[in-house]
């Protein structure tokens, strides 16, 4: 039983990018991330690397999926539904259930694996001025 | 037809920072 899944991830949906571009949600690619977090301000883009994946403990039903995040290597952990599906630098729409996200969005994904490396969004410090570009 | 924001998609995962 999935009430809510949101429909964001439904194949065709429209997504505006922080350039005012929009593309279908099954058409993105990297360098959309990329660059979204580039021109929005605030927001930086974080490398998570997928370390472990396992049932979740609290909630049956649900995936915990461990991450190390961004260059400090922290230590992360989500509880998805395993149709979530988070996307892999350089490879696109991934989940732990290719089938069940097909199934209920219709979005074709890669099978999410230990040694992936997803898109994530943090908050942009200030702390380290080296990440900035001016044009 | 609805439009969402690309942020909507990647998950914000802030480091846990003790200090």
């Amino acid at each position: 039983p999935a009430p809510s899944n949101p429909s964001h991830f439904m194949k065709g949906a429209i997504i505006q990018l922080a350039t005012g571009e929009l593309k279908r949600v099954e058409d993105l690619q990297t360098q959309d991330f990329v660059r979204s977090a580039e021109v929005s301000g605030g927001l930086k883009i974080d490398s998570s690397m997928v370390v472990d994946i396992r049932a979740s403990q609290q909630r049956p039903g649900l995936v915990s999926l461990h991450f190390t995040v961004g260059e400090q290597q922290s230590k992360v952990t989500i509880d998805v539904p395993p149709e979530h599906p988070f996307f892999v630098f350089g490879q696109g729409w991934s989940s732990c259930s290719p089938e069940r996200t097909a199934q209920l969005y219709g979005l074709a994904c890669h099978h999410l694996q230990v040694g992936d490396v997803c898109v994530s969004i943090t908050l942009q410090q200030q702390m380290q001025p080296q990440q900035h570009k001016q044009p | 037809v609805p439009v969402f924001p690309w942020h909507s998609l990647v998950p914000f995962l802030a480091p846990t920072q003790s200090d």
